[in-house]
C-alpha cells in the first residue's frame, strides 16, 4: 500500500471545507463528502452535494439536527435515486426546514449503487480501503474542540464515537508518527483549516478515539451513461470519422 | 491584576472576531468564566512537551463540554448497521 495518500491532491475532495453551525448535523456532511469523492473517482466529475437534502428528507434512522449516521444516508441516497447538488438545495443552518420537494428527473443528480463496511477493528483494513476511496468513520471527539494543528493522540474515548467525518488520506509525521487526515464539518477556522490529523496504527484494535469501529463507504459503479462522457464521445467520434475516411479511400 | 486584564481583553477580542453577541442577562459574564476555564485548558495543554498537538481558542471557546457534546456531536451507530462487512477491502498480507 502507498506510504501516504491525500485524495484532496487528486481532486476528489471539495475544496471548501463545510460548516455544520449549531447543529448535529455531522452524519450529512460525512456522507456527502463521501459521495462527492466516489463520484469524482468514478466520473471525473467533483460536485459538491447538499447535506440540506438529507437533513430535511432522510427520516429513516437519522434524525435532522439531532443525529444520525451517514450509513443510512448512504441507504437513503439510494433509495432516493441520488442526492442533488448543494446549488439546488443549499445548507440553510436551520432546523425547522421541511423536506423541499425536488423534481429529481428534471435537476442535476448524482447516484451511488449502495453502501458497504470495511472489516471493523483493522486499521490495516481501513488503509487499504482509504487507498481506494475516502471512508467515512465515527470517532470520539468530544475532546478535540480546541484542536489546532499537530497529530491528535487523545484524550478521547476508544470504545465508541459520537462524531461523524470522512478519512481522506493518511501518512506519517517525522516527529509526530502515522496519521489518519481526517475532514471535519466544524469550518476552516478549526483544526488545520478544518482538517485533522489523527494518530494512526494505535496499539488497540478500535484505532485512536474509536477510529476504526464503523468505517463505511458508499459504492458507484461506472455506468453507461459515464461511459458516453463528452470526451469518450469525442473519442468515438474521431475513430468514426477516420473509419469512414480510410473506407472511401 | 494584569492577568485578569489580558483574559478580559482577549475575550472581548475573542467576541469580535468571532461575532459573539449575548442577549441574556448575566449571559456575558457566564460565558466569560468559561472562556476563562477553556483558556487555561489550552495553556496546561499546550506548555506541556509531552503533547503532540497544540490546542487554541476558535468558535467555540465559550462552550463547555457538555454543551460542546450536545450541539455539535450528533454522530450515532448501532452494532446492527456495521455487521454487514464486506471483504473488498480486507488487508492481506503483500496488497499493493
Amino acid at each position: 500500500l502507498p506510504d501516504e495518500v491525500d485524495w484532496r491532491k487528486r481532486g476528489a475532495v471539495v475544496p471548501r471545507v463545510k460548516t455544520q453551525g449549531d447543529c448535529g448535523g455531522c452524519w450529512a456532511f460525512a456522507a456527502t463528502g463521501a459521495v462527492e469523492s466516489i463520484n469524482q473517482i468514478t466520473t471525473g466529475e467533483l460536485i459538491s452535494l447538499s447535506e440540506q437534502e438529507l437533513l430535511d428528507c432522510d427520516r429513516t434512522d437519522n434524525f435532522g439536527y439531532i443525529g444520525g449516521g451517514a450509513v443510512w444516508a448512504f441507504d437513503f441516497i439510494v433509495s432516493n435515486d441520488g442526492i442533488v447538488t448543494d446549488e439546488v438545495y443549499p445548507y440553510t443552518g436551520n432546523d425547522t426546514a421541511a423536506c423541499k420537494a425536488i423534481e429529481m428527473p428534471a435537476t442535476r443528480v448524482v447516484t451511488i449503487n449502495g453502501r458497504e463496511v470495511v472489516p471493523v477493528n483493522d486499521e490495516m483494513s481501513l488503509k487499504k480501503a482509504v487507498a481506494h476511496q475516502p471512508i467515512t468513520v465515527m470517532t470520539s471527539a468530544a475532546n478535540m474542540s480546541d484542536y489546532t494543528s499537530g497529530v491528535y493522540k487523545g484524550p478521547c474515548s476508544n470504545l465508541g464515537g459520537d462524531h461523524n467525518v470522512i478519512i481522506v488520506g493518511y501518512g506519517t509525521s517525522s516527529d509526530e508518527g502515522d496519521y489518519w487526515l481526517i475532514r471535519n464539518s466544524w469550518g476552516p477556522g478549526w483544526g488545520e483549516g478544518g482538517y485533522l490529523r489523527l494518530q494512526r496504527n494505535f496499539h488497540e484494535p478500535t484505532g485512536k478515539c474509536s477510529v476504526a469501529m464503523a468505517p463505511v463507504y458508499p459504492i458507484k459503479w461506472k455506468s453507461s451513461s459515464d461511459l458516453l462522457s463528452p470526451s469518450v464521445f469525442k473519442l468515438v467520434l474521431l475513430f468514426a470519422f477516420q473509419l469512414i475516411s480510410l473506407v472511401l479511400l | 491584576t494584569n492577568s485578569q486584564r489580558n483574559e478580559a481583553e482577549m475575550f472581548e477580542h475573542w467576541l469580535v472576531e468571532n461575532g459573539k453577541n449575548y442577549n441574556g442577562l448575566g449571559e456575558k459574564e457566564r460565558r466569560f468564566i468559561v472562556f476563562k476555564d477553556n483558556l487555561k485548558r489550552i495553556k496546561e495543554h499546550n506548555s506541556d512537551p509531552n503533547h503532540s498537538c497544540q490546542r487554541g481558542l476558535n468558535q467555540f471557546s465559550d462552550l463547555t463540554a457538555d454543551e460542546f457534546r450536545s450541539i455539535y456531536l450528533g454522530g450515532k451507530m448501532d452494532k446492527k448497521s456495521v455487521s454487514d462487512v464486506a471483504l473488498r477491502y480486507q488487508y492481506k498480507e503483500g496488497d499493493i
